[in-house]
């Protein structure tokens, strides 16, 4: 149970990180 | 594509970004540029809110979407494209919205088209943080719009002329 709770937030923060990297790179001139 | 509308906005998120949501919806084709900048900065508080619920996620990623296809389509708008640009752009759109409340009330009209105009012209001010410090005048007059545009709606609620 724990193993599978590690990738899911993992996954879940390599998303938020996505997320992050395109809203710098929006507002980006 | 679609922008995310109002009603797909998640619970955790509704209170802190649905007035952006629908300014920018009600400018999308009167004024583009005050719609991106409404989303951008809609996207930006949600993110600080919640971006780890699979709703909120969701939801964000169809607005990063939508915000990145926008700034695309806009590419001549200098506004979109240069932030210092975009900054002038919101802050004399929001200016230009006070000053017509701000005339109005003074001329005694009181309507809801004056509150509505409160509103937006402080909600624009909001969104105008996005791009640093508010300076102490527009500070100023965020307050004083939020404060008239409640007050003048209770004035209409209760009867009462506003003073």
């Amino acid at each position: 149970g724990s193993a599978i709770g590690a990738t899911g937030s993992t996954q879940a923060s390599a998303e938020q990180d996505e997320l992050s990297q395109r809203l710098a790179k929006l507002r980006q001139m | 594509m679609s922008a995310p509308g109002i009603a797909t906005i998640p619970p955790s998120l509704k209170g802190a970004i649905q007035k952006y949501i629908r300014v920018a919806v009600e400018h999308d084709k009167r004024d583009p540029v005050i719609a991106y900048y409404c989303r951008l900065y809609a996207m930006q508080q949600a993110m600080a809110i919640d971006k780890s619920s699979p709703e909120a996620r969701q939801y964000l990623v169809s607005l990063m979407d939508f915000l990145e296809k926008s700034k695309n389509q806009l590419k001549d708008e200098q506004a979109v494209h240069n932030e210092i640009i975009g900054q002038a752009h919101v802050e004399n759109y929001a200016l230009k919205l006070f000053l017509y409340a701000d005339n109005e009330d003074r001329a005694g009209h009181f309507g809801k088209n004056v509150i509505k105009a409160f509103l937006t012209s402080s909600l624009l001010m909001d969104v105008l943080t996005t791009f640093g410090d508010l300076s102490e005048d527009i500070e100023k007059n965020r307050k004083y719009a939020k404060w008239k545009a409640l007050y003048i709606n209770k004035c209409i609620q209760s009867g009462e002329t506003p003073i």
